[in-house]
Parts: structure tokens; sequence; C-alpha cells
């Protein structure tokens, strides 16, 4: 028997519509630990991996291990039929082919009781291995997101060369308008974290990026006040949001090589 | 022109 209990429906809708672009399905691993997924998009480009600690739920139940293959736009579409501010129970027995997904209104007025088919996913769980980055810069997500659209839509880039260094980090792209460039310098007072930006360097980094990718990963902007990308050379780029202190959605992306 | 490397050159299958 599983059973976790949400008092906001809203967090779970803003995961789904931050991933559900990029891996359309995908298994929750459910354990005593919370709730964690990992999935590849289709192009085997970047990875995302979700976890939700079991002490954002109360009550957390999980008797046994599960794998629960869910169709993410059908979930992301259910869910819509929670108001924001609904309670949300998810539920599944054991070897159940169904999850159950339950809508109470904070009022206690109204329930909305749903059941989603549970599907057979065959996906490759990926080892992650532990990585010293070079940089890790963390910014406001609102930022994040605005450097990625604008680079996108203003210039009509389409890799996107984040560089670095102790002055500062310089996101640059050529497109078919011509070039431009947008470069964050470190903030000075730390008074407000979530609108700094603060770069921990122990070595300069300039890696190239899809920035398509880039630009679906914004769409976890709602997550998290802040984001923070993680930098080494030769590996793939970490762009993590963290929900408070109950779990996180991290985006792997690989580099493109200049030829 | 730069050439997009697979996540799979980094990460193994567990």
């Amino acid at each position: 028997m599983f059973e976790a209990r949400l008092a906001q429906s809203n967090l779970m809708k803003k995961i789904l519509d931050a991933i559900k672009d990029l891996i359309t399905e995908a298994n929750l691993e459910i354990s005593s630990g919370g709730i964690s997924l990992q999935g590849m998009d289709s192009s085997h480009v970047s990875l995302v991996a979700l976890l939700m600690r079991s002490d954002g739920f109360s009550p957390f139940r999980c008797d046994r291990n599960l794998t629960l293959g869910v169709n993410l736009q059908a979930m992301a579409k259910l869910m819509k039929c929670a108001s924001n501010d609904d309670i949300l129970t998810m539920t599944a027995e054991d070897n159940s082919d169904t999850l159950n997904l339950q809508f109470e209104s904070p009022a206690q007025d109204k329930l909305s009781e749903f059941e989603m088919k549970l599907m057979d996913i065959d996906s490759e769980h990926l080892g992650i291995p532990e990585t010293e980055y070079d940089a890790v810069i963390r910014m406001p997500s609102s930022e994040f997101q605005r450097i990625c659209r604008d680079l996108g839509a203003g210039i009509g880039g389409e890799s996107v060369t984040i560089a670095c260094t102790k002055e500062g980090v310089k996101f640059s792209v050529t497109g078919s308008v011509g070039s431009g460039s947008i470069t964050l310098k470190q903030t000075g007072s730390v008074d407000k974290p979530a609108e700094s930006v603060v770069i921990n360097m122990a070595q300069p980094v300039t890696l190239i990026f899809a920035l398509r990718y880039l630009n679906s990963f914004a769409k976890a902007t709602p997550l998290s006040e802040s984001v923070s990308l993680s930098m080494s050379r030769e590996v793939p780029l970490v762009v993590e949001y963290k929900m408070n202190d109950t779990g996180y959605v991290r985006f792997y992306l690989a580099p493109k090589l200049e030829d | 022109k730069s050439q997009q490397r697979n996540l799979l050159s980094f990460f193994k299958a567990v």
C-alpha cells in the first residue's frame, strides 16, 4: 500500500508542467524515502531527475517499493482538475495497475476522485557519478529563464556558450539575426539570497549547449526562486531547482562539441 | 557548427 498526502496540489502541477514536454512517460519509483523519477528525452541528450522526499508529505506511507509507470502528459491533464490549494492524496495498492488521485478542497466541501491507469514502461536507469564541478552558479530562476528566452527568441540562436570566470558568467549565442551575449556579475550583497548571483568556482570553464533544452528546463521556474548551474569541462551540465528542503528537479544536459 | 554529444557517453545504465 502506498499513500502520500500533499498539502498543495499546486506543487505537483508545477512539477509535471516542468518535465512533461521533455519526457512524456516515466516510472515513479516509490520507496520509504519518497518519490523519485528519472527519465531521458527521446534523443538521449538530456535527463530529468526528480526527488520528492517523504517528509514533504503528511502522511507518507509505503509498505513496499513500487514502480508506477505514468503517462506524465495524462497526469498533468488530470492534475488540472485540482485547484491549486486542494489537498492531493495519491494512493496505490501493491501490484495495482492504477494510481488513485484525490483532490480535497481546503474547506473540505468538495472531493474529487480519479483513477489513473498505469503502464509498463521499459526505461533504463542511469548511474550518475558524483562530480566535483569546476563552477557552480546560483542565480534567480526568473533571470535564467529570461536569458534563455532572450538569446533564443531575440537572436535566433541554437547553441549557447556559457563561460564562467571569477568576473561573472557570460552567455553568448550566434544566430540568424546576428550575435549577442549577456553577462551576469556576481552580486555583492547576499541579503536576499533568492535575488543574488553567486559563483563558486574552482577554475574557469566554458561549455556549449543546445539552447532549446535550456528553454525547456526553464519551465521549472515556478518551482523555485533560484536555480543552480553546475559545470565542469567535458561533463553534462546540471540545472537544479530545489523545492524548499523537500526535494529537487534536476536536469542534466550533454554538452556540444566544437568542430 | 558544433556537434551534440549523447548523454549515454557520460552516464552508464545501472
